[in-house]
């Protein structure tokens, strides 16, 4: 109905706009209904500017920068509807390490409605886990579940579960 | 409603039974290229209804079933089961906890469970209506598909905007 | 024929000139998410005629002039040039160095060089014919393009094979 | 022309076989014309086997699997027909620390007749480069060149430009 989605896309606008500040550290976001008079049919328009630079198209943005608004996104939406969980994988391999920090930091601002399941090769995106499985393929060709043993202190090789016995 | 654990039989490359629990905060995965970790994520697509073999990346739905390795032969099922905890009753059942499994047959029949009890994917879809699991939902990111949400037309991303209505 | 140097000014987010120059080995170029590393190969692409906006990631083709930001106004040109060492008379000039330049202004109209002399892109073009270098050719793989060939469709993978025929 | 074409296509196949089983450290791979008979319009078929695994069709490979077979496609055409230079940008993404160092060591094998830019943000990466370049915006919005200080030994954050004085 018009007056559901209309309430919907506000709220996830105003979380989209707080959302995409937090991760990029500063900046502005917006999402603009491209034809506000037909509410039930419009498209939507993604606004991105980040910090200290003009608005351009969003086509123009980096590679970090889409990966990083697109998240400001998702977890907009997640904050006006959480769901009970949400896998991403490998999302933080176009970030830089900045960025990343910033989004492994938010990660935590979500664990109160959700649970998070995250595929990672980054060392600083396993020190975000509460608990971290390993999976490798010891005999050719078949997954197996191993423990791995996380060293926080020095996020060191040994996350990689090949390091585990 | 929370998501207490992810068993896997026979699909993909996790020819033995794999049982991941998930903690109420952030489970990590980590493990070389190729050992299973995206597998995972088509696991979860799968049992919560996931009816496209392209989304999961195969050319049919055949192509999760195990397909042998080295010294062992291809299956003849899969299986994958996700279990919720239920003590809020947010799933309308009256168990403590809600377990959903699929079943996939070499000759091509499939089966899908409620609580250890046959039901159809209907009944499953039903189940978790408006609680923001699903298949088409926002929860799941896939490897490499991070900034999809950016590069569809607008129309296409009014989608995710009403699935949060 | 070697690659000795690029020089940029104006080119998108390289408001200053800038030149790059390239060893006979292997160079590497890092930084943060959004500070212009791509913005270097697209302006690779550009000098060598590339006529797409959209391959560029931009709407249209101004948008690769300086567009301002901070206390900068925008620009109303933008010139990259490319620098060949040719002392094997590779390419079909007496010359020892073969520059390329190619400028775009603000009334869309541009200018290619060839060694600082009015040129047109059909010229440049001939130049590095069968040479392996060019818009189209396998030696510029962009963020997030590399799996692309195996995506394509098998009479579209043709294209690269008859490429280096 | 027909006996050129196929002679192309001979030699990018062998090169391909090869640089496969150099980057995977094992396994097969092949290129096989779709319609031998019509060799003009033939379309090209890619198998890839990675080392202790059966032969399935390419969707099926991970993401890693998928860029590491791409490269090795890239690589083979390079080898047919050397172009000047090549550029990757962050071609490396997705790649796990062992494929990367193998990737890292091929790239070696190619400087005789080509020069290679590399994008990256991965320190493995880095070492190989003979030059390195950092590009940041210590003027929000305008792209500045700075000399990177690499300490080889460490391999360690000096690398990330924003070290730099
Ligand atoms: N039905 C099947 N039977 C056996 N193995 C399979 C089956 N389907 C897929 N696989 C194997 O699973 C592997 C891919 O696993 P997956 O995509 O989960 O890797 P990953 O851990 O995500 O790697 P990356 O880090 O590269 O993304 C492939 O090598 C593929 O051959
Ligand atoms: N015409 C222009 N004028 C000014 N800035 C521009 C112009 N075109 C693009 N940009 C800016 O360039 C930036 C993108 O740069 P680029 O894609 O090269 O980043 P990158 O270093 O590759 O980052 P990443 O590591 O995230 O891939 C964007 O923030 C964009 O606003
Ligand atoms: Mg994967
Ligand atoms: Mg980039």
């Amino acid at each position: 109905s018009r007056s559901r989605f209309s309430e919907t896309f506000e709220t996830v606008r105003k979380e989209f706009q707080e959302m995409f500040r937090k991760l990029f550290g500063g900046g502005k976001a917006d999402a603009i209904l491209e034809n506000p008079q037909d509410i039930l049919e419009s498209g939507i328009e993604i606004l991105a500017r980040p910090p200290g630079k003009e608005l351009q198209s969003i086509s123009l943005l980096s590679g970090g920068e889409r990966a990083l608004t697109a998240l400001a996104l998702v977890l907009a939406i997640f904050r006006s509807k959480p769901s009970p969980f949400c896998i991403l994988d490998e999302v933080d391999a176009p970030l830089d390490e900045a960025n990343t920090g910033r989004f492994a930091a938010i990660i935590k601002e979500f664990l109160v409605q959700s649970q998070f399941i995250l595929i990672t090769h980054n060392k600083r995106m396993m020190t975000v886990a509460d608990i971290l499985y390993g999976v490798t393929m010891q005999e050719p060709g078949v997954s197996k579940k191993v423990a791995v043993r996380f060293d926080r202190g020095a996020a060191s090789e040994a996350a990689s579960p090949a390091a585990v016995a | 409603m929370k998501l207490l654990s992810l068993e896997l039989a026979g699909f993909k490359s996790f020819a033995e039974p794999t049982e991941f629990k998930f903690d109420s905060g952030v489970t990590g995965i980590v493990g070389p290229n190729g050992c299973g970790k995206s597998n995972i994520v088509d696991a979860v697509k799968w049992v919560l209804g996931e009816m496209s073999a392209k989304s999961l990346r195969g050319d049919a739905m055949l192509d999760v079933i195990f397909n042998g390795s080295g010294g062992r032969k291809p299956m003849s099922m899969a299986e994958v089961s996700l279990v919720f905890s239920n003590e809020n009753h947010r799933l309308p059942l009256e168990s403590e906890q809600v377990k959903i499994t699929r079943r996939l047959y070499r000759d091509a029949t499939s089966e899908y469970l409620v609580n250890n009890q046959t039901a159809r994917l209907k009944d499953i879809r039903e189940l978790f209506l408006d609680t923001g699991v699903g298949v088409d939902a926002y929860s799941v990111i896939e490897q490499g598909r991070v900034a999809a949400l950016l590069d569809s037309d607008s129309l296409s991303r009014r989608d995710v905007f009403e699935e949060a209505a």
